[in-house]
């Protein structure tokens, strides 16, 4: 939408045939 | 003129500027030093069905490239994320939080675009600095326009340095240069200070 | 001063240079070259649960880079494998049996670092020639320190030529530059000469 409002579902990334990759404990080793 | 070891000063100085992401600076998106991609919002991967892969003969999937190769430091043509449309968004939690003032945008140059133009590439973008994932308009850090006939990398700097930092930002692509079906991202950075 | 043809021949010889793994020299430890990480003694892969790979929203594992990312090329930030504590070991098995002379050891440059600092980055260690993988002490080769203020990549040569020709290396690091949970290891390279 030319609004740019978000107009579905924030989850979508969670149905997406391909590893989801998210950082949930802080920094990795670097 | 200049002397032969000055040229090698010169040279070993943009050599080693090279070495480092091409920029000197750290990006926050990296996928590799912590950044993550949150969400596309609104926009939906361009499935193109032409990379089939199979084993023993057998069709297993299509393959298409995931939002992570925009944070991904790979931008060999094709390794880009293509989203339908001209309009996409992209909302990356950054390794840290930071207040960001500069933002890089890649694409493929002219010369290794099998079709001779780069019409895939995003056009006008803006930048939002969200204080959640799911914060829908969040602040408005700047609108740039990526240029077609530029550098293959161009960097975007804030007008000002943003009076809150921000550990999750959002991309939202207006336009593209052209191309009817899909809009290919290679490489989006975000640069910034770290909150002490 | 110098000629504009000779600045391109400063120009090209220093992008050859680069574009050769950036030594001009055999990497006899480099995986996809034929080297194999046989172990890692006493070390213990720094695990911090911090990247999660999921599947249609479904947890799957936590990912951690494997000791193999030290013989392999990509060192951008986080591509490294990272070691309980400041004392770790490496046992690697080289392509081929070769009479070591240079050790190299990269780190990502501070300029790259989300934290601003390396103090992941190993400090002072050796490096031994083992007749077999279990070989608990081996031939000395050299102690070595690399330096936080010097280049991302540091060459260390040995003393002498050793007289004998080995197969595996032992790579023991025995401090870092001040980072109290781990060291990180991004790439360490192994060049000689082959035996005839």
């Amino acid at each position: 939408p030319l609004s740019g409002v978000p107009c579905c579902s924030h989850a979508r990334l969670a149905r997406t045939p391909y590893l989801v990759l998210s950082y949930v404990n802080g920094l990795p080793p670097i | 003129g200049i002397t032969e070891a000055q040229a090698h000063v010169i040279v070993n100085n943009a050599l080693k500027l090279y070495s480092q992401d091409k920029t000197g600076m750290v990006d926050f998106a990296l996928e590799s030093g912590g950044g993550s991609i949150l969400s596309t919002r609104c926009s939906e991967t361009y499935e193109t069905k032409t990379a089939l892969l199979s084993l023993f003969g057998v069709p297993l999937w299509y393959f298409s490239q995931s939002p992570r190769v925009v944070i991904q430091p790979d931008i060999y043509p094709g390794n880009c994320w293509a989203f339908k449309g001209s309009q996409g968004y992209l909302v990356v939690r950054l390794s840290m939080k930071i207040y960001p003032t500069t933002f890089t945008m890649e694409h493929i140059p002219k010369t290794l675009s099998p079709t001779g133009n780069i019409s895939s590439a995003p056009r006008d973008f803006a930048v939002y600095g969200l204080e959640t994932e799911y914060q829908e308009e969040g602040q408005p850090l700047g609108r740039f326009t990526y240029d077609q006939d530029g550098d293959s990398l161009q960097m975007f700097h804030t007008l000002e340095r943003p009076d809150r930092a921000f550990q999750i930002v959002e991309l939202r692509v207006l336009s593209n240069w052209g191309h009817p079906e899909y809009t290919c991202l290679y490489r989006f950075r975000v640069h910034g200070e770290p909150i002490q």
